[in-house]
């Protein structure tokens, strides 16, 4: 995993007191190795390098702290530092819009986050379901929150998902946090983005959620920046963090909107939503 | 003569970034880049020739290599079944949460069903949320049988059901679309196993992300250690993602990728092509 190229790289610094320029250039370039061997995108690999490379050159290790101790400090700030602080959302008068990928984890999240709120602060919760895309979806959210008492908006038999959202907020529009789900789509298809445009301008949201899966590599990064263009992304959730993917690419998706992971995807199961905690995250991903 | 040394290194390590940033995991990456150096360094080049292009197309040489390496042609392999009368032939599609499994069912389905074969489905992912819904509103609109039961139902009774119903009817081919599951999951592959066991497939297909980085690999490796896969399905190669998890996944199995999915609709299925796809990698 990821520490183990980190602690790679710095065991070279076993027992030295001091680098020089040409051994900080080196550890920079396999520390770049690991974090791109981890999803991380180029650029950032080279962001958090150079202010690796910078810190090393500014800083002392405190006394008794071994350089490779320092220096793993250093890169477990920066990474804290990208990650950016925690967001609270409070559950009133919210409107969420739900968007991401094909086959992200949507739909799932979006039961999830209902419940979430409903049972942890006594709110009323509405789900509107407004993928026309996919055969199944609103069965899909209907049987997910089948044992809850959220509100589950959907017309599977309108194909117009404008109409859907319209519709919906002015039936359960009311609810303390109405959450909107929408079809997966890539910027790459023109008229799934002009649907997710014409969605966003009637939902009128106030919250809108990237959801990301933790096994996207390279892409996560000019996903997210379309998705930022379309409807200004103000959250992201990574989810299946309970597989074998650590969210490195995820991370792109924070770099590039500016928006902080809020929650976290842990199984299938409508409990299976988890606050972020950027501590967690870190030792998940360093492994 | 090629000599080792910083030029070279230079060289090796701007394409290394190329395919680093085209998902090609670090692993697979680096065992082709060994094998390039020691093929390269000492060798001779040509008068006039551009050192960049020496190295670039021995790169994508190599990687041609590793995607053709034991290929083989998905209908062309039905079709040979059911000609040789071994019938139903039985197809499992396995592999990780929302990678493309059922949809991808039903493209399959969907291009037999065009070449005049009988196909029957199997909704064997009994566990999630409206996964019987939308297989058997797939097989409505391909006009192919769906066997079914009650969500919560036996995995691999669906698949020994959908296999039974068609030896009864004579039916080419049987396809099993089996529930996404996350590869540490001992008790999920564990039943994934029993479902394989139960209904004796001809071909499992497990079926990757495209948008996948290096965790590719660990699901491809688990996917073939407990199940054995004949062959990998990409989904997704029409998005923003450049595929190098194909290259990822061919060079930790053994096993090729044989089939590409690139779109939702149910003509969005393509016999795999090693230089489309390294065409995408290297734009
Ligand atoms: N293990 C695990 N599986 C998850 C998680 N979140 C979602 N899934 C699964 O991932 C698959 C896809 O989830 P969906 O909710 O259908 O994804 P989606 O983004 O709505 O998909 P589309 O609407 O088709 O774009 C399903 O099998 C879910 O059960 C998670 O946190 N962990
Ligand atoms: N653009 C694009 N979308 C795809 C492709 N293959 C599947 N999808 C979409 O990805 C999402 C998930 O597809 P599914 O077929 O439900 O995936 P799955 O592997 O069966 O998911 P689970 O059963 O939940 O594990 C759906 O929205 C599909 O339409 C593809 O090749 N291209
Ligand atoms: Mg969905
Ligand atoms: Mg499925």
């Amino acid at each position: 995993g990821l520490k183990a190229g980190i602690f790679g790289a710095l065991s070279r610094l076993k027992g030295k007191r001091k680098l020089d320029e040409a051994e900080i250039k080196e550890l920079a370039k396999s520390i770049r190795r690991a974090l791109l061997e981890a999803d991380f995108n180029v650029r950032q690999s080279k962001e958090i390098t150079a202010r690796l490379e910078e810190r090393m050159v500014e800083e002392e290790p405190l006394p008794g702290v071994t350089l490779q101790t320092h220096a793993m400090n250093i890169i477990y700030t920066e990474l804290v530092r990208l990650l950016g602080p925690p967001k609270e959302i409070r559950p009133h008068n919210q409107t969420i819009l739900m968007v991401g990928l094909y086959g992200q984890g949507k739909t799932t999240t979006t039961a999830k986050l209902a419940e979430w709120w409903r049972r942890r602060h006594g709110v009323k919760v509405a789900v509107i379901e407004a993928d026309v895309q996919r055969p199944g979806a609103y069965a899909q959210l209907q049987q997910l929150l089948a044992d809850s008492p959220v509100e589950v908006y959907g017309e599977p038999e309108n194909n117009n998902a404008e109409e859907i959202v319209r519709n919906g907020l002015a039936q359960v529009g009311n609810a303390d946090v109405v959450i909107v789900d929408t079809a997966g789509r890539d910027r790459l298809d023109d008229e799934l983005q002009a649907e997710l445009e014409r969605i966003h301008k009637v939902a009128n949201a106030t919250e809108r959620f990237l959801v990301i899966d933790a096994q996207v590599g390279q892409a996560a990064g000019p996903v997210a920046a379309g998705f930022h263009e379309l409807v200004g992304i103000s959250g992201v959730i990574v989810t299946k963090l309970d597989g074998t993917a650590r969210g490195g690419g995820a991370l792109s998706a924070v770099a590039t909107t500016g928006a902080p992971i809020v929650f976290i995807g842990e199984g299938e199961k409508v409990a299976d939503l988890e606050k972020f905690e950027s501590d967690r995250f870190i030792s998940r991903l360093l492994g | 003569i090629i000599k080792d040394g910083p030029v070279f290194d230079e060289l090796l390590e701007e394409l290394e970034l190329v395919m680093l940033e085209a998902d090609m995991g670090s692993r697979a990456l680096a065992a082709v880049l060994v094998a390039l150096r020691s093929e390269l360094i000492g060798s001779r080049l040509r008068r006039g020739a551009d050192l960049t292009r020496v190295i670039e197309a021995s790169l994508k040489r190599a990687l041609r290599s590793l995607l053709s390496a034991g290929y083989w042609d998905f209908n062309a392999t039905i079709d040979q079944m059911v000609d040789a009368g071994d019938t139903p032939v039985i197809v499992m599609m396995v592999g990780v949460n929302g990678t493309g499994k059922t949809t991808t069912t039903a493209k399959i389905a969907h291009r037999l069903k065009e070449e005049g074969k009988t196909v029957i489905l199997a909704a064997a992912d009994t566990f999630r949320a409206g996964a019987i819904d939308q297989l058997e509103t797939h097989a409505e609109r391909i006009g192919v049988r769906c066997v079914s039961s009650e969500r919560g139902g036996d995995s691999a009774a669906i698949a020994r059901d959908a296999v039974e119903s068609a030896k009864a009817r004579g039916a080419d081919v049987v396809i099993i679309d089996t529930a996404g599951r996350m590869t540490n999951k001992i008790n999920l592959m564990n039943e994934l196993q029993k479902v394989h066991r139960v209904a004796q497939p001809h071909l499992v297909l497990f079926v990757g992300d495209a948008l996948a980085g290096n965790d590719a690999v660990e699901q491809a490796v688990e996917f073939q250690r407990t199940l054995k896969f004949d062959g990998a399905v990409l989904c997704k190669l029409d998005t923003d993602a450049k595929g190098g998890a194909a290259l990822s996944i061919a060079h930790a199995t053994g096993r090729p990728i044989v089939l590409a999915g690139v779109g939702q609709g149910y003509d969005d299925l393509q016999q795999f092509d090693p230089d489309w796809l390294l065409q995408m990698m290297f734009e």
